[in-house]
Protein backbone atom coordinates (compact mmCIF):
# COMPACT_ATOMS: atom_id res chain seq x y z
CA UNK A 1 0.00 0.00 0.00
CA UNK A 2 2.80 2.25 0.91
CA UNK A 3 4.78 1.34 -2.30
CA UNK A 4 0.91 2.27 -4.15
CA UNK A 5 0.64 6.04 -3.00
CA UNK A 6 4.28 6.66 -3.29
CA UNK A 7 4.00 6.12 -7.29
CA UNK A 8 0.46 8.44 -6.78
CA UNK A 9 2.39 10.99 -4.78
CA UNK A 10 5.31 10.81 -7.45
CA UNK A 11 2.67 11.21 -10.73
CA UNK A 12 0.75 13.78 -8.69
CA UNK A 13 4.31 15.89 -8.13
CA UNK A 14 5.57 14.68 -11.82
CA UNK A 15 2.62 16.45 -13.34
CA UNK A 16 2.71 19.80 -11.59
CA UNK A 17 5.95 19.83 -12.88
CA UNK A 18 4.41 18.63 -16.42
CA UNK A 19 1.80 20.72 -16.79
CA UNK A 20 1.55 20.11 -20.36
CA UNK A 21 1.03 16.22 -19.91
CA UNK A 22 4.46 15.56 -22.48
CA UNK A 23 5.61 12.48 -20.05
CA UNK A 24 8.93 14.55 -19.40
CA UNK A 25 9.77 17.26 -17.59
CA UNK A 26 12.45 20.08 -19.38
CA UNK A 27 14.21 23.40 -17.48
CA UNK A 28 11.84 25.46 -18.88
CA UNK A 29 8.85 23.45 -17.16
CA UNK A 30 10.51 23.85 -13.68
CA UNK A 31 11.34 27.19 -14.08
CA UNK A 32 7.57 27.62 -14.60
CA UNK A 33 6.91 26.55 -10.75
CA UNK A 34 9.07 29.50 -9.98
CA UNK A 35 6.06 31.45 -9.00
CA UNK A 36 4.73 28.78 -7.84
CA UNK A 37 7.35 27.17 -4.89
CA UNK A 38 9.53 29.55 -2.47
CA UNK A 39 12.60 28.51 -4.52
CA UNK A 40 14.41 30.58 -6.81
CA UNK A 41 15.39 29.92 -10.52
CA UNK A 42 18.83 29.35 -9.66
CA UNK A 43 17.63 26.54 -6.87
CA UNK A 44 15.17 25.15 -9.45
CA UNK A 45 18.16 24.42 -11.96
CA UNK A 46 19.60 23.45 -8.97
CA UNK A 47 16.92 20.88 -8.81
CA UNK A 48 16.34 19.78 -12.01
CA UNK A 49 19.99 19.60 -12.53
CA UNK A 50 20.16 16.76 -9.84
CA UNK A 51 17.11 15.15 -10.93
CA UNK A 52 18.42 14.65 -14.46
CA UNK A 53 20.83 11.73 -13.44
CA UNK A 54 21.40 11.08 -17.32
CA UNK A 55 22.25 15.24 -17.89
CA UNK A 56 20.17 14.78 -21.31
CA UNK A 57 17.69 17.73 -20.42
CA UNK A 58 15.05 15.82 -20.42
CA UNK A 59 13.26 14.61 -16.74
CA UNK A 60 12.09 11.48 -17.27
CA UNK A 61 9.20 9.63 -14.86
CA UNK A 62 11.58 7.90 -13.61
CA UNK A 63 14.23 10.28 -13.01
CA UNK A 64 11.82 12.22 -10.89
CA UNK A 65 11.18 9.00 -9.11
CA UNK A 66 14.21 8.05 -7.82
CA UNK A 67 14.83 11.51 -6.84
CA UNK A 68 11.89 11.65 -4.78
CA UNK A 69 12.61 8.15 -2.70
CA UNK A 70 15.98 9.52 -2.44
CA UNK A 71 14.39 12.12 -0.60
CA UNK A 72 11.47 10.41 1.39
CA UNK A 73 13.88 7.00 2.42
CA UNK A 74 17.20 9.62 2.42
CA UNK A 75 19.25 6.80 0.45
CA UNK A 76 22.18 8.25 -0.46
CA UNK A 77 24.52 6.87 -3.04
CA UNK A 78 27.43 7.84 -2.54
CA UNK B 1 34.65 16.92 -9.98
CA UNK B 2 31.45 19.31 -11.06
CA UNK B 3 29.70 16.08 -10.34
CA UNK B 4 30.50 16.14 -6.60
CA UNK B 5 29.77 20.03 -6.46
CA UNK B 6 26.44 19.07 -7.61
CA UNK B 7 25.58 16.88 -5.66
CA UNK B 8 26.78 18.63 -2.64
CA UNK B 9 24.74 21.54 -3.55
CA UNK B 10 21.48 19.62 -4.45
CA UNK B 11 20.85 17.52 -1.35
CA UNK B 12 19.15 20.36 0.53
CA UNK B 13 17.67 22.08 -2.52
CA UNK B 14 16.36 18.53 -3.34
CA UNK B 15 14.58 18.71 0.17
CA UNK B 16 13.43 22.32 0.29
CA UNK B 17 11.76 20.94 -3.48
CA UNK B 18 9.74 18.28 -2.59
CA UNK B 19 8.81 19.90 1.04
CA UNK B 20 7.29 22.80 -1.27
CA UNK B 21 5.56 20.44 -2.95
CA UNK B 22 4.14 18.80 -0.58
CA UNK B 23 3.52 21.61 1.30
CA UNK B 24 1.58 22.95 -1.72
CA UNK B 25 -0.49 19.84 -2.18
CA UNK B 26 -1.47 19.51 1.45
CA UNK B 27 -1.59 23.56 2.10
CA UNK B 28 -4.25 24.94 -0.97
CA UNK B 29 -7.49 23.34 -0.35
Amino acid sequence: AGQNSFHEKTHEFFQMCDVENKGFITRRDMQRLNGELPLSAEELENVFDSLDSDGNGFLTLDEFSSGFSQFLFGQKVS
Amino acid sequence: DPNMKAGAASEGVLANFFNSLLSKKTGSP
